[in-house]
């Protein structure tokens, strides 16, 4: 099963994303992710 | 003979797998295109009324092969399997045999006895004990809905969504087209018709959306502007002229007059986001809000129910759009906000704790959605492809349906 997720948000917003998930992500954009767990603020 | 059969050694083999799937999607093949070729006759015939057309995906012959089958059918076959209740002394052995097949962390359940789930249906819609995922306390933080993987994240642009690389589908084939707002009735005093208790109902395709001076208006009317499809409801006060009045300026508003698609964001310095996070057979399948939002209405898809494996969705193109899904639509701080669970061959069936009358993988809303495509055609109109409930009653304040960030939705289930 998936989750599809499509939002508004500021233009900035996607750097935080990216600094986000580089300091947790293993092996690329494949991360493993748990429930509750930010990945972006 | 007699003799040549008795003498002679008999050695038994299988067949080998390959061949079997082979023979089977053959065999499937040929049915549908006899079953289509019947069909085609019954239409010109006038017999039966057309039916939704199944979109044949193109991708490699895996998918080619896949497309045959009858997958809604094996879904439900594969829920049904599923809820047996198993005998007892198999259910610790077998549910250990799955996790650890599937790396799912037995530690993390909330409640352990794994001779309390009688089936696989009700192991695999584990709760998780309290503080097992422990919700960020960042105010500002966007959470991840569930346990699984991120498997893309990107900005949308120009309205289509990247898959993978080279690979798109229209943002618009995912959420469906526009919708009428409540302030856009509630502007040209239309009442809404929302049936909507505080636990939600639905609202399919054909029902009565709208009244405007007595008349009511379904959604697909609304959105084509077919006036004359308006089913007279009581006694019509109003002249014709005003009525049309009426309409016409009811179409302006829902033809979004400066050009942008209805989802656009409404701030200049705002953009459009996706991400598809995949949740592995072992995973914890209830899945919970990112954010703190207000769902206002939902909308159901009945596609088909390919996997969603990571590997159909590098091969097979617009799967999502393919795919059984609910569509929470709703907005957030910082304006537009959908949540779109996907279902799945193994998985089909999409719960949603605040939506009682949500059936996903049913053939009485595949039925129901046959019926509305055949009443779209009759009317030269093309199908929506959705049926559309709204949340306005839920919170008549936030007209909607409030979550909170780390709040459970729902989850997906067996077949």
């Amino acid at each position: 099963s998936t989750v599809v997720l499509v939002f508004e948000a500021p233009m900035g917003v996607r750097k935080s994303f990216d600094e986000g998930w580089g300091s947790g992500r293993e092996g690329g954009w494949k991360w493993k992710i748990d429930n509750g767990q930010t990945w972006g603020s | 003979a007699g003799k040549a059969w008795r003498n002679t050694k008999i050695e038994w083999r299988p067949i080998p797998i390959g061949l079997g799937i082979a023979f089977l999607g053959l065999l499937q093949l040929y049915r549908n295109q006899r079953d289509a070729e019947r069909l085609r006759k019954e239409e010109l015939e006038g017999d039966n009324p057309p039916r939704r057309k199944r979109i044949r995906p193109s991708g490699p012959w895996q998918v080619q092969v896949m497309s045959t089958l009858p997958l809604k059918a094996l879904s439900r076959l594969w829920g049904r399997f599923n809820e047996l209740d198993l005998p007892g002394p198999l259910r610790i052995p077998g549910f250990k045999l799955y996790a650890w097949i599937f790396g799912a962390n037995l530690d993390e359940m909330a409640e352990p006895d794994l001779r309390t789930y009688p089936n696989l249906a009700s192991f695999f819609y584990r709760e998780l004990k309290p503080g097992a995922r422990p919700i960020d306390q960042d105010p500002n933080a966007i959470v991840s809905p569930s346990d699984g993987k991120v498997l893309s994240f990107g900005m949308i642009e120009r309205g289509e969504v990247e898959q993978v690389k080279g690979m798109t589908y229209s943002l618009e084939a995912l959420l469906g087209g526009a919708s009428p707002s409540r302030e856009a009735l509630e502007s040209h005093g239309i009442e809404a018709a929302d049936s909507l208790e505080s636990h939600g109902s639905s609202m399919a395709m054909d029902e009565e959306f709208a009244r405007v001076n007595g008349i009511s208006y379904t959604l697909p009317h609304l959105l084509s502007g077919s006036k004359d499809q308006a089913k007279k409801k009581t006694a019509m006060d109003a002249s014709t002229a005003s009525q049309e009045g009426t309409e016409a300026k009811v179409k302006a508003d829902l033809a979004l007059g400066d050009g942008r698609p209805w989802y656009a964001p409404k701030a200049s310095h705002n953009a459009l986001y996706y991400c598809v996070i995949y949740l592995a057979p072992g995973d914890y399948h209830r899945f919970h809000s990112p954010i703190s939002w207000v769902v206002e209405s939902r909308r159901h898809f009945a596609g088909e129910l390919y996997s969603v494996s990571p590997y159909l969705q590098r091969t097979l193109p617009g799967l999502f759009v393919l795919n059984e899904r609910v569509v929470l639509l709703g907005r957030w701080r910082w304006g537009f906000f959908s949540y779109i669970p996907v279902g799945a061959t193994n998985v089909g069936s999409v719960k949603l704790n605040f939506d009682a009358e949500l059936r996903t993988n049913s053939l009485t809303t595949d039925t129901e959605a046959d019926k509305a495509a055949a009443e779209a055609a009759k009317r030269g109109e093309a199908y929506s492809g959705f049926a559309e409930a709204t949340y306005y009653k839920a919170s008549p304040a936030l007209r909607g349906h409030p979550l909170q960030r780390g709040e459970e939705m729902g989850g997906f289930q067996l077949g």
